[in-house]
């Protein structure tokens, strides 16, 4: 790494003037918003955003011609985006790029956005051509990190983030809304698993929430930034395409969305089933909602007042093979249903009767954690099925219909 | 010798990115060997093989996007 220069303080407050048309304006605010945390999560820096004055960071988009900077653009391609040493606090995007988050087309604004951050920061260029401050854009990563030379930078010029302290005073003043570790997706077992609106698949797990597609996992984003008001470690998750609504549960309440909007009156308790739920899912088949906990399941229909005191039933009753107290439920786009408990998955064929060969490993299977494998693998399907051209964005924005909402089962299937 | 539009656009991208210096004085002709110095500089901190010579993996690579700040490599700081 090279070290430009530096603040003399360690709180910076922002500002974001204007953002890009290629993209909804919260994913690309969301987008800025993480390239800040990637820093602020290895050094002890904190950034607050500011609507109005000035701030010490300053981030906007440019074109060809600008008014207030003298370094113009040069169209799409070549320079993507530039900024300014310490103290100084300009960062410029090049308004001609097509700014993306999610796909491997166009140029991921997150992470130009963390490269350009680090300069405002104080980095130079590193010869790393793998480190987030290398000087040529690498190309979309979906689960991107930086490269410890990054993290050996930043540190060299602010120190190492000091851990949270335990002090019961500090507890009490720590924001309530302070997330918590980014997880990763190899590892761990999920919080939740669901098929969403048009076909895309959210893996749940702490604060985070990810898209799971056939070419690769989306970015991870907080919980509450795609479903604003929802807490994270949720007990379920489930979609409904009968209603399209969603349903999430955490503790003894349950929260509802209409895509990324909750309905007026929620959250709600949970009165007429149990708390602490483990899974849910939606079965095309009866088009009802099924509900786990322990060792047992509740059968919800959405449009009837239905009778649950005849629930909670065996899941070994239905769904034979399967394990108690699942971590994640899903019916999934191929007609199976699977089931997530620590980092194994069980896939049930049209008998809900768990197939030969089950458990497996989600981290492999679902989650494209296998170094020695080039391509992708698809859930259940071992290493030959192909790519399948998906450019998943990681929300459902109204501009992106791709390859995998064509084999979303839909109520009518 | 004058350069070919290739050359000219790389000689460009060398001084834009501060793999060569432009003279404080005097017209800004550059000797062969000032360029061959800086696209060593340029092809090791890009990790493609130093040759000195403005071939197409030199070319493809300033071709790729990237950010607009100059590039702190040159013979000195690569040592």
């Amino acid at each position: 790494y090279l070290l430009l220069g530096r603040w003399r303080k360690k709180h910076l407050t922002f500002r974001i003037l204007n953002l890009p048309s290629t993209l909804p304006s919260h994913i690309a605010r969301e987008a800025l918003l993480q390239a800040f945390r990637y820093w602020s999560e290895v050094a002890p820096l904190t950034f607050q955003e500011v609507q109005a004055g000035r701030a010490d960071i300053r981030l906007s988009f440019h074109g060809r011609q600008s008014l207030y900077c003298s370094n113009a653009f040069d169209g799409p391609g070549r320079v993507l985006a530039h900024a300014d040493i310490p103290e100084l606090g300009s960062v410029h995007f090049d308004e001609d790029e097509l700014w993306t988050e999610g796909t491997y087309r166009g140029v991921n604004l997150r992470i130009i956005a963390a490269h350009e951050l680090g300069h405002a920061l104080g980095l130079g260029h590193s010869r790393y051509t793998k480190a987030l401050m290398a000087p040529v854009y690498a190309g979309y990563r979906p689960y991107f990190r930086l490269h410890p030379d990054d993290v050996a930078g930043i540190q060299a010029l602010y120190g190492k983030k000091i851990p949270e302290t335990t002090d019961e005073e500090e507890e009490e003043t720590e924001l309530p809304t302070e997330p918590g570790p980014m997880p990763n997706p190899c590892s761990g077992e999920l919080d939740a698993v669901m098929l969403g609106p048009r076909g895309k698949t959210y893996a749940f797990r702490g604060d985070y929430v990810w898209t799971v597609t056939d070419a690769g996992l989306g970015p991870l984003f907080r919980v509450s930034a795609l479903w604003e008001g929802l807490p994270g470690n949720l007990d379920a998750a489930v979609y409904s395409p009968r209603t399209q609504r969603i349903h999430f549960f955490k503790g003894d309440k349950v929260w509802r969305y209409i895509n990324f909007k909750m309905a007026p009156g929620f959250p709600k308790k949970l009165n007429r089933i149990e708390p602490n739920l483990d899974a849910a899912l939606f079965w095309p088949l009866n088009q009802k909602v099924f509900l786990f906990k322990g060792s047992g399941y509740w059968q919800w229909d959405e449009l009837a007042l239905t009778d649950f005191s005849r629930y909670p039933k065996p899941i070994k009753g239905l769904f034979t093979g399967v394990p108690d107290q699942p971590s994640a439920a899903v019916s999934w786009r191929d007609g199976h249903v699977y089931f997530f408990k620590g980092g194994e998955y069980w896939r049930l064929n049209r008998q809900l009767r768990v197939e030969k060969g089950y458990p497996k490993s989600v981290a492999q299977d679902w989650m494209h954690c296998h170094p020695q494998t080039p391509e992708p693998t698809l859930p259940g399907e071992g290493t030959t099925r192909s790519v399948t051209g998906t450019s998943l964005a990681t929300t459902a924005s109204a501009v992106d219909t791709d390859a995998v909402s064509d084999r979303t089962p839909s109520a009518a299937d | 010798r004058a350069l070919g539009p290739a050359e000219e656009a790389a000689v460009d991208y060398l001084l834009q990115y501060g793999y060569l210096q432009k003279p404080l004085e005097g017209p800004q002709v550059f000797r062969p060997e000032d360029i061959a110095e800086a696209l060593r500089a340029f092809q090791e901190a890009s990790e493609l093989p130093v040759s000195g010579q403005l071939d197409d993996a030199v070319r493809a690579r300033m071709r790729q996007p990237r950010c607009g700040l100059e590039d702190p490599f040159n013979q000195k700081t690569l040592k």
